[in-house]
């Protein structure tokens, strides 16, 4: 089973065309095997991004680089894939 | 599992299995209005099913209906369990459902790419494609919401197999999509075309290949407004509409194109609720709220096409 330790989920909004074209390249680079959630729409919509531990140092560095913003959708997605097994195991033992 | 629908839990995610055990007790339990039709096989052999409400007759008009075409979005497969019940209780009592399948036939795929939806159970809840195997590709999987035959391989779809939004090597390669394709052809009298996904809350119609505004754009704005007011109306989430390339981005190879393109004037297509905070992982105490309100944005839908018949 493959696990999401250590991957987070980021939301990006880019805030006008340029960051809007530096966020869309992003999905072009595989070896970052980064996962869009929501993919780039336009300037103010929120980009949710699931990025692979390896990556998130490289990731955050480029953003930070680039003055665009992002914060922290989910800190750490194997917990939530975790509780989420759990709660259903849960319900069948209900 | 279960011994009735009655007992199931609808607030909590379940496997390939127990949907498919629901479907068979549905059925079971309501001989007269339910039946279930295996319209296809995926990739990897399993049977694609569909649950028919129908009143009798033959041929009659029809709305379709389908969830979890990427499988990861599992609140959409647990709201189409829902919508299943729902169907069953309201059918006599909802004068409003009443009247819809006193006229037409109502068609629930409720796990779209089931052999995407049982790799999220044992392998990787976050997996969204198919199943099928690429030559040349160590990548596997088709965007099966890229796959149609309506401005196939254009933009806004992906000709590298290891993307997320692959359209696969032609129109119509997935069998989870012919299968579809296949039944819609045949039957000939589909009416309205409703595809659900998550999570962005959105009610979007035609086009997504295009620019190009479809003719019945006025007439399908309205009923998205009036749908998304119903939404709405249960628990205030506020969802957004319009059309698919102007609302989102430009998406080629999508269904409702397809079936728009195909005559179905009433398509539509469903982002259906996160808040923006879990994303895929949504918690299944969610599942029963998503699905009520989402209902009442089907029944809009579903009431006007039964109302403006074509």
């Amino acid at each position: 089973t493959e696990t999401f330790v250590g991957h987070q989920v980021l939301r990006i909004v880019p805030t006008n065309d340029e960051e809007l074209q530096m966020v869309q390249e992003l999905q072009e680079l595989e070896d970052l095997q980064l996962d869009f959630w929501l993919a780039p729409r336009s300037p103010g919509h929120p980009v949710d991004v699931r990025v692979p531990f390896p990556s998130l140092q490289p990731l955050k560095a480029h953003l930070e680089a680039n003055g665009i913003s992002y914060s922290i959708m989910i800190e750490d997605v194997q917990t939530l894939v975790d509780d989420e097994q759990m709660e259903m195991l849960r319900s069948h033992r209900r | 599992l279960p011994f009735s629908t009655a007992t199931f839990d609808y607030t909590s995610y379940h496997s390939l299995d127990e949907i498919y055990a629901f479907m068979d007790l549905l059925v079971a339990e309501n001989p007269n209005l339910v039946s279930k039709l295996e319209i296809g096989q995926s990739t990897e052999n399993r049977p694609i099913y569909v649950l028919k409400f129908s009143k009798g007759g033959t041929n009659r008009p029809a709305i379709w209906i389908d969830t979890g075409i990427h499988s990861r979005e599992w609140v959409t497969q647990a709201s189409g369990v829902w919508f299943a019940k729902k169907i069953v209780l309201d059918h006599e009592n909802d004068e409003g459902l009443a009247s819809i399948l006193d006229k037409m036939d109502i068609f629930l795929e409720i796990v779209t790419n089931p052999d995407g939806f049982a790799f999220t159970q044992a392998q990787n809840r976050l997996w969204r494609k198919t199943r099928s195997k690429q030559s040349g590709s160590r990548c596997v999987g088709v965007d099966p919401n890229r796959n149609w035959d309506a401005g196939f391989g254009g933009s806004g779809a992906s000709k590298n197999p290891c993307s997320e939004t692959y359209h696969g090597p032609y129109a119509n390669s997935e069998p989870e999509v012919k299968a579809i394709v296949d039944f819609v052809k045949n039957h000939g009298n589909i009416k309205a075309f409703i595809s659900i996904h998550s999570y962005s809350q959105l009610l979007l119609y035609p086009y997504g290949y295009t620019r190009t505004p479809v003719p019945h754009q006025k007439e399908l704005h309205e009923i998205s407004e009036k749908a998304v007011a119903a939404l709405s109306s249960l628990y205030g989430t506020k969802y957004k509409y319009g059309s698919i390339i102007t609302t989102i981005y430009q998406a080629s190879g999508g269904t409702i194109d397809w079936t728009y393109n195909e005559g179905i004037k009433y398509s539509f297509t469903f982002e259906l609720r996160d808040t923006g905070r879990y994303g895929f992982l949504l918690p299944a105490k969610f599942i029963v709220p998503t699905a009520e309100e989402t209902w009442l944005a089907l029944k809009v839908i579903m009431e006007h096409a039964r109302d403006h018949p074509y």
